[in-house]
């Protein structure tokens, strides 16, 4: 496997296709190894899930990948791959005409032999499919998402959270191979998905609730998200401060790199930028006191 | 930029000093 | 472990559920039914997803069908695929959902018939309605899950669970059918393996918290709303107007219409202005954050 993606794509992930993946997983996982009372489940070997589909949809140069969907869950072989994919193909371009088959995912520590025979199956309906491959082994020391995305040379796009491969084609022993090949890839998300992302991860009341309960829990959000800043900056502030003291060595990119963000704040400091921030100000004044004014014309109303 | 927003916001304004004035003549 | 048994499909115990609401009779149920516990996640972002399309889907059969903007007849067709068993989900159907972009989570007229419908075929049943727009609005999900009176039973006078904003040209459409259905407890669940990936998407979209922008994000609908609350007093004006000796011959049932009407324009405006000043909120910790900074 070549070291990494050099195709120049820029992939971006939604969150609801990790959880789709983990939601499959889990199902088929619950279904071949049953709970027994609640006890752990033994030390058999996680079943593997394969999903010939998912929907993404292209950009230029970007693809972002916003669904998925399953096709087959027992590994399907190559000769089937096409026919379910075509089925699947069609209704999803009567829904959503902007998106296509982008590629596959599946659930596994490391891509596989195999994997390439259903890879290169996918090639029938895109001509570099993508392979987002989880890892669904938990391990709690781990920052990133275990999650990589392969990606095919002809389409190098690919917008998954996971990890991007690149199929690239090598000679081996004079004969002419595809191979997988890791491309990065960022967490997107819109308003709304951020939202109920947030609201799954922490189980908010979903209910209005009080005036006070909705301060709270939007108050808290931007707590956390300060907070998370506020810890990576302290590492980076350690780190320097190590720097300086000569624990470790010097490292000249992470100099540059810090000395730009310093010099990128204030963030926005031009006048066009306090006019506008202004007048969103005191535009939410203007909605205040109008809200005041309704509820003294319903107390005065009531009176009457 | 933002004229819907200030258009409904007049709307509310206008709206609310009408009432304002109903309720006035129903007091008086 | 615990949060993971739940996903696992216990073919008698999915028959006793349907024994269980089959034996209902007209009063409601909610109790019974509240325990149906949804997967929030695939319903909020398989409507989220498709918010601009009004998508339409289906809960615990078939992952992915998605309908574009209609909840007719054609439904009763397209809930009898049985693609569901071949992707390996062994979950009977258990109802469907769809979005109302902006105007709140209750059930329409053809909501409330599709239900009733459904209802009598296959059981247990019911209908999620989520709104996306109000969910970047307010910041926090809004979802509801609602089952049908049997047709003709009248349900007893209960209070009103949550007042919540209906735009004036859907007014008709909600009053007229809000008594045909009730609402139910969502409670979620997620699996061992969802709680470390939501931990560690975390680690990443924290920067979206930060950046978010509600009062630029939603201005359209927040004009609507506000021009929606304009015309609510235009009508309750009216109201008044027209009763111009009110306070000398109004029987009090109008009087208390009348009040009635203004407190819930009160209401709209309020939460109009709560939200406001929850962007603007964000937007002020901002500013401190990051352009308060000097070198």
């Amino acid at each position: 496997m070549a070291s990494s993606s050099s195709s120049g794509l820029t992939f971006k992930l939604h969150p609801l296709v990790i959880l789709n993946i983990s939601d499959h997983y889990t199902r088929v996982k619950s279904q071949s190894q049953p709970p027994q009372n609640g006890a752990e489940s033994t030390a058999s070997p996680l079943p593997r899930v394969l999903v010939a589909s998912s929907a993404f949809r292209g950009d230029g140069r970007s693809r972002s990948s916003t669904a998925s969907s399953s096709s087959t869950t027992p590994p399907p072989t190559p000769s089937t791959v096409p026919s379910s994919r075509k089925n699947r193909n069609s209704v999803n371009k009567k829904v959503f005409p902007n998106y296509y088959i982008l590629g596959w995912y599946s659930t596994g520590s490391e891509a596989e032999e195999s994997d390439m025979q259903i890879h290169k199956a996918l090639m029938d309906i895109n001509e570099s499919p993508v392979y987002v491959l989880l890892n669904p082994s938990i391990n709690h020391t781990q920052k990133d998402l275990p999650a990589t995305i392969y990606e095919s040379v002809a389409n190098t796009f690919c917008s998954c959270g996971l990890i991007n491969a690149t199929l690239e084609l090598h000679v081996i022993d004079g004969i002419p191979q595809l191979i997988f090949v890791r491309s990065s890839y960022t967490i997107e998300t819109v308003e709304a998905e951020r939202i109920s992302v947030d609201h799954v991860a922490h189980l908010k009341p979903s209910d209005g609730g009080s005036a006070a309960t909705q301060l709270a829990a939007h108050l808290t959000g931007i707590h956390s998200a300060i907070k998370m800043l506020n810890s990576r900056i302290r590492v980076l502030h350690h780190y320097l401060l190590a720097m300086q003291k000569g624990d470790i060595p010097c490292e000249n990119s992470l100099l540059r790199q810090v000395s730009s963000l310093l010099r990128r704040l204030p963030a926005i400091e031009s006048e066009k930028f306090q006019d506008d921030f202004l007048m969103e100000y005191n535009d939410t004044l203007l909605i205040t006191y109008l809200a005041m004014l309704t509820n003294c014309s319903r107390t005065v109303a009531g009176l009457v | 930029k933002g004229i819907k927003k200030y258009s409904a916001i007049d709307k509310w304004s206008t709206q609310l000093k009408s009432l304002n004035l109903t309720i006035t003549n129903r007091v008086c | 472990s615990e949060s993971d048994a739940i996903f696992h499909y216990d073919e008698a115990a999915q028959a006793n559920n349907v024994l269980l609401d089959s034996t209902r009779c007209s009063d409601s149920t909610a109790e019974k039914v509240s325990s149906l516990a949804i997967t929030l996640r695939n319903v909020t972002f398989e409507c989220l997803r498709s918010w601009r399309h009004g998508g339409l889907d289906l809960l615990g059969g078939n992952v992915s069908k998605v309908k574009n903007d209609s909840s007719d007849m054609g439904l009763a067709e397209f809930l009898s695929d049985e693609e569901g068993g071949q992707v390996g989900r062994l979950e009977n159907v258990v109802g469907w959902y769809h979005s109302h972009p902006g105007y709140g989570c209750w059930l329409s007229g053809i909501d409330v018939s599709t239900q009733m419908l459904n209802q009598q075929f296959q059981e247990p049943f019911l209908a999620v309605v989520i709104d996306p727009t109000r969910t970047v609005s307010a910041g926090k999900v809004e979802i509801g899950a609602f089952r049908t009176y049997p047709e003709g039973y009248k349900p007893p006078d209960e209070p009103v669970s949550e007042y919540q904003t209906i735009p004036l040209n859907k007014i008709e459409d909600f009053g007229v059918h809000c008594k045909q259905y009730y609402s139910l407890d969502i409670t979620y669940f997620k699996s061992s393996l969802d709680c470390h990936l939501l931990d560690l998407l975390w680690n990443k979209y924290w920067v979206n918290t930060l950046s978010s922008s509600p009062l630029l994000g939603n201005k359209d609908y927040v004009a609507g709303q506000i021009s929606d609350l304009a015309e609510k007093l235009e009508q309750a004006e009216n109201q008044l107007a027209h009763s111009r000796f009110g306070p000398l011959i109004a029987p009090p049932q109008r009087k208390k219409e009348e009040e009635s009407q203004i407190a819930k324009i009160t209401k709209d405006s309020a939460k109009i202005t709560v939200e406001q000043v929850h962007g603007l909120m964000s937007q002020v910790i901002k500013d401190t954050l990051f352009n308060s900074v000097r070198q």
